[in-house]
């Protein structure tokens, strides 16, 4: 019931594989095997009985402690329990890899793609809010243009009219 | 077999990274 | 039996749960093997001193093969029973946990459709961008052609101001009509020269 740490459960697995592997490897079971010797020495098969006991007891917990420390076995374990623990609310099969590295990198670098849409998307509008504003002074200023030419245009109708009366002016006045 | 598991896994676990950073210096040159 | 390849305890653990468990079987069994060495070996040696020991070493070898091979029967069927344990609540990946570096695949799923429609509108939004660039260069274009005309048009009006300026300066207030007022009195005095003259032939 109670959820043990990895670390804990690994631990106790060892121990309950060891005890079980003792209690099969009896005394009985030893004494059984060397029987000739035990009936010369049995204070000394016990004695060899305890040390072999011991012995791989001490062997196989001191591999395992090697082995937690050469892979940093408890840090790692400890930090899946947490990834465990965070994950728990999730009760559906989560993802896993593809085998398609190409489709499962997308959901990778998609979040990326998309800033780079909505940064887009603002300079987008920001340049077609600019450019509109561009267009209405530009029209503007072709009505300007427009209006400088009537005005240049009537001003130069003007003088050519003037013109013509200064022609007419010499006209009268060379006449004979 | 084992150790194309491994190098496979550990592909798997460092290359998104690796491409990401990539593809995050592409996107920023192409946005400036 | 298809064989799980535990991919994704690989890469988390950076090793294979598998491989994991049978470097310790290994172990395991090489200590097991080790100490029953050291057993007979010690043994052995307590028969030396023991006189007219009447058990040989090939019977005390006997005895520890028999002894060893129980034990390796009982080692391995403990040892699958905890590699099982092992594979299960250990060294596996619960199929309901993402990875932390896969957290990408549940907060922002996308499929390749998906992916390559993104990249497309990308794609579209450059161009528009650059579009909307082109269209800026071509509008401040004009604007600084159109600064370029009407200054050059205003320059021709302020012309024309100044030459209407020089004539009221002169007291011409309107050309035009100091011109045809012009125009009326010269033909007024010729009207009145060909009277007189007309009238000098008469007399």
């Amino acid at each position: 019931g109670t959820t043990m740490s990895r670390v804990e459960l690994l631990d106790t697995m060892v121990d309950t594989f060891l005890e079980k592997l003792v209690a099969a490897g009896s005394y009985q079971r030893f004494t059984d095997c060397y029987k000739h010797f035990y009936q010369l020495q049995p204070e000394m098969t016990q004695r060899i009985y305890d040390k072999f006991v011991s012995q791989l007891q001490t062997s196989i917990r001191e591999e395992i402690s090697e082995i937690k420390e050469e892979g940093n076995l408890e840090a790692v374990l400890n930090s899946l329990d947490r990834i465990v623990e965070e994950g728990k609310e999730h009760q559906e099969p989560a993802w896993r890899p593809s085998g398609i590295p190409e489709k499962d990198l997308c959901s990778t670098v998609a979040p990326y793609l998309l800033q780079q849409r909505d940064a887009l998307r603002r300079h987008v509008q920001k340049q077609e809010a600019k450019n509109q504003e561009l267009a209405s002074a530009v029209l503007a200023g072709r009505r300007q243009v427009e209006e400088l030419q009537q005005q240049v245009q009537a001003r130069q109708q003007a003088w050519q009219a003037l013109h013509r009366e200064q022609r007419e002016l010499l006209s009268v006045l060379r006449a004979p | 077999f084992d150790e194309i598991i491994v190098d496979i896994a550990t592909k798997r676990k460092w290359y998104p990274r690796k491409i990401l950073e990539c593809v995050i210096r592409t996107l920023k040159a192409q946005l400036e | 039996m298809s064989v799980d390849p535990m991919a994704y305890e690989a890469q988390f653990f950076g090793f294979t749960p598998q491989t994991c468990l049978l470097r310790i079987y290994i172990a395991f069994q090489d200590y097991l093997f080790e100490v029953m060495q050291a057993v007979e070996q010690v043994i052995l040696k307590k028969m030396e001193g023991i006189p007219d020991c009447e058990i040989s070493p090939i019977q005390i070898r006997k005895c520890t093969e028999k002894f060893l091979c129980f034990m390796k029967g009982r080692f391995d069927n403990l040892f699958g029973k905890m590699e099982q344990l092992f594979l299960q609540l250990i060294l596996r990946i619960p199929a309901n946990i993402l990875l932390p570096e896969d957290k990408c695949q549940e907060t922002h799923p996308c499929t390749e459709e998906e992916f390559h429609l993104l990249r497309k509108e990308i794609e579209e939004l450059q161009e528009r961008y650059k579009t909307e660039l082109c269209t800026k260069q071509a509008l401040l274009a004009e604007l600084e052609e159109q600064r370029i005309v009407q200054a050059k048009l205003k320059e021709t009006l302020t012309l024309f101001d100044e030459l209407e300026n020089i004539g009221r300066a002169h007291g011409t207030s309107d050309f035009r009509e100091s011109l045809v007022s012009l125009v009326q009195n010269s033909r007024k005095l010729q009207n009145i020269r060909d009277t007189v003259e007309q009238e000098s032939k008469r007399l």
